[in-house]
């Protein structure tokens, strides 16, 4: 049930 | 030059055993305040971030900063080498494309030496910025290592909803669903045993199984671990990393975090 997000889209690339 | 000794090796191991399976390869960073890591699983869904203080270990020493790029799965497989009562030493020379294990048996009189080769990584560091969570659940280890694993017996995602009279986690599949609730007590006995939560405002999210039964792979660890929630961020679970050594007293040398990202409704 529901869609699994990304953790990289919470989260900046440094 | 580096140095860094611990004398329980067995907590090496069991840090390893908690992250290896999420992330093959990774860098540890390290510095004259200690050890980390951080790095996503294949899937970029979750993130662990491993904390190692200087000052947790018998010996630390790091000249400069370094970065060790290694495959985890080696280093598992050589820590397997190693004694649980062996006190264990990391060393890596400026420089040098490999890092030395150095294992001392409890005996005082047998030393084993073994040599991993490091890996350029490319690094995918991201920046976790502060956060104030809205729920913070603290509880035993070993009793959210029992919830996820039932829970994946009914579904593969868990809802875990906090209101002021406690914590719920249930899931749903085909053959039913199923839940377990938890409210705080507390014992003065056995803290280890305690449910503590903390909320500033009622949520409810949705979080994939197979991740968080991984991350219960750090139970061994420690004896509580704190789970912190906020809506539309990503679930934080939490394990100390503790030292136990041979007059019984603990000793928290660091932690373990694992970032989940939440499911969302379509």
């Amino acid at each position: 049930k529901g869609a699994q997000t990304r953790i990289d889209t919470f989260f900046k690339m440094m | 030059m580096f140095e860094a000794k611990l004398d329980r090796g067995i907590v090496l191991k069991k840090i390893l055993d908690a992250i290896n399976q999420l992330v093959n390869e990774a860098s540890w960073e390290c510095t004259s305040s200690g050890m980390s890591l951080q790095a996503m699983d294949t899937s970029h869904v979750s993130l662990v971030a491993v904390n190692l203080n200087g000052d947790g270990f018998s010996k630390f020493r790091c000249d400069r900063n370094m970065v060790l790029g290694m495959n985890l799965v080696n280093l598992s497989k050589i820590l397997k080498c190693a004694g649980n009562d062996d006190k264990v030493t990391i060393k890596a020379a400026d420089g040098d494309d490999k890092i030395k294990l150095i294992f001392e048996a409890p005996n005082e009189y047998e030393v084993s030496q073994y040599e991993i080769k490091l890996m350029n990584l490319d690094a995918e560091y991201l920046g976790i910025p502060e956060t104030s969570y809205n729920v913070t659940v603290k509880m035993p280890a070993a009793k959210f290592q029992r919830i996820c694993r039932d829970l994946n017996q009914i579904g593969d995602a868990v809802t875990i909803s906090c209101t002021k009279s406690g914590v719920d986690f249930s899931a749903t599949g085909d053959l039913g669903n199923g839940s377990v609730s938890l409210s705080q007590n507390s014992s003065f006995d056995k803290p280890e045993d305690n449910v503590t939560i903390s909320m500033q405002e009622p949520l409810s999210q949705t979080f994939a199984l197979k991740y968080l039964n991984q991350f219960t792979k750090a139970t061994p660890l420690c004896s509580q671990v704190t789970l912190s929630l906020s809506p539309d961020v990503p679930l934080v679970v939490e394990y100390k990393i503790i030292e136990e050594n041979e007059e019984d007293s603990k000793n928290e040398i660091g932690h373990i975090r694992y970032y989940l990202a939440p499911k969302i409704d379509d």
